[in-house]
């Protein structure tokens, strides 16, 4: 949906999984 | 009505999925290139490659959990385009053009093919 009202969010969407040790 | 776009949202997600990968979580196939073996997800693998989309919606062979690929592929050059799928990042060195292409169009990755043919019309002095 890429309508007129879509609000454009640049932020990280999701928790991030840590790297490996 | 609105919508949120998480303009991030696709790269996080395979952000995540390369952690996963790389700590070996809920990876699903081996693959054997050579003697070298690496360790994926068949989604990502499918999602990615013609080749593999064909393996894994074969109801005979998708529940392998492990795939040797044609001895003639390249390991460097499979590993560099593993990396690209999980990456969005494709390295082209001059060196291993050729094994990087040439296990690309084995694999059906029909849009690097092109970008690696376009690298070399790029480097070629004439």
């Amino acid at each position: 949906y890429e309508g007129s009202n879509t609000i454009k969010e640049m932020g990280r969407s999701i928790h991030e999984i840590p790297r490996q040790d | 009505d609105s919508c949120i776009q998480f303009t991030r949202h696709a790269s996080d997600v395979l952000l995540n999925l390369n952690r996963l990968r790389s700590r070996d979580i809920l990876t699903d196939v081996t693959i054997l290139v050579n003697r070298q073996q690496f360790r994926a997800h068949k989604t990502v693998l499918m999602a990615c490659s013609g080749l593999f989309y064909s393996i894994f919606t074969d109801s005979h062979k998708c529940n392998l959990n492990a795939i040797s690929l044609d001895p003639k592929v390249d390991p460097e050059g499979f590993a560099i385009l593993l990396e690209f799928m999980y990456t969005s990042r494709l390295t082209l060195k001059e060196s291993l053009i050729m094994a990087i292409m040439n296990t690309a169009i084995y694999l059906q990755m029909d849009h690097v093919v092109d970008t690696c043919h376009r690298f070399i019309k790029s480097s070629d002095p004439s």
